[in-house]
């Protein structure tokens, strides 16, 4: 699974 | 959020207010180098723009707004209200070097070829080298300050536990972005030898020096 829209980290 | 990513971002938090305070009990930035903290605010200022256009949380947000707000700060307290303590002929290390190179990358290497997607990365990227000039800085006149070590210290600290969190994620969530973390291993081991310095001299009570 590729991040893209789950970018919660700082 | 697991355990390992909030104490990365309490190490965050408090690397920025030990060198907040630093500069504002001493009155001086000696030691401190400007052009990484010029660096730092890019980074900040690029990877979060996405306040604009998502809600998370309002930890997050608060997070966001405070990463940003103190790297202007810490910026003006160097360059403006303690400049003359500026310690400018040390803090040779040429932005560009870093910036350029990362910029090329960041359009090459991204999730998404979107303008919001490569700032982005060039966050990560940037973010991962931008501790350099002040390496170089430490380097250069062989030694630093303790407030300094341990602001460094904690600074290091972050992207470290980072890394675990992310193994976490990955064991528990099915969850990794490769960009995060191999820039992320970049970032750790650039403060590798730091860390050396700082077990062995910092905690002993000592100053920290370089070997001549």
């Amino acid at each position: 699974q590729v991040n893209k829209q789950n970018k919660d980290e700082l | 959020m697991n355990v390992f990513r909030l104490s990365g971002d309490v190490s965050h938090l408090l690397a920025i207010l030990i060198l907040l305070m630093k500069i504002w009990k001493t009155r001086s930035c000696a030691g401190i180098s400007g052009k990484s903290q010029i660096l730092f605010a890019l980074v900040y200022t690029t990877r979060y723009l996405d306040l604009f256009t998502s809600f998370i949380s309002p930890y997050n947000t608060a997070m966001k707004v405070f990463f940003i707000a103190s790297s202007y700060a810490t910026i003006y307290l160097i360059y403006l209200k303690f400049k003359a303590t500026y310690d400018r002929n040390h803090d040779t290390f040429r932005m560009e070097f870093l910036v350029l190179p990362v910029l090329v990358l960041a359009f090459v290497v991204n999730h998404d070829f979107t303008p919001l997607e490569i700032l982005w990365t060039f966050s990560i990227y940037l973010e991962s080298v931008a501790i350099l000039p002040q390496l170089f800085m430490v380097s250069k006149t062989g030694q630093a300050e303790t407030i300094t070590s341990h602001y460094l210290f904690a600074l290091g600290m972050y992207r470290a536990l980072y890394i675990v969190n992310w193994v976490y994620r990955y064991y528990f969530e099915g969850f990794y972005d490769l960009i995060a973390i191999i820039a992320g291993v970049v970032q750790t081991v650039l403060y590798c030898d730091f860390f050396y310095l700082y077990v062995t001299k910092v905690l002993k009570g000592k100053q920290l020096t370089l070997p001549a």
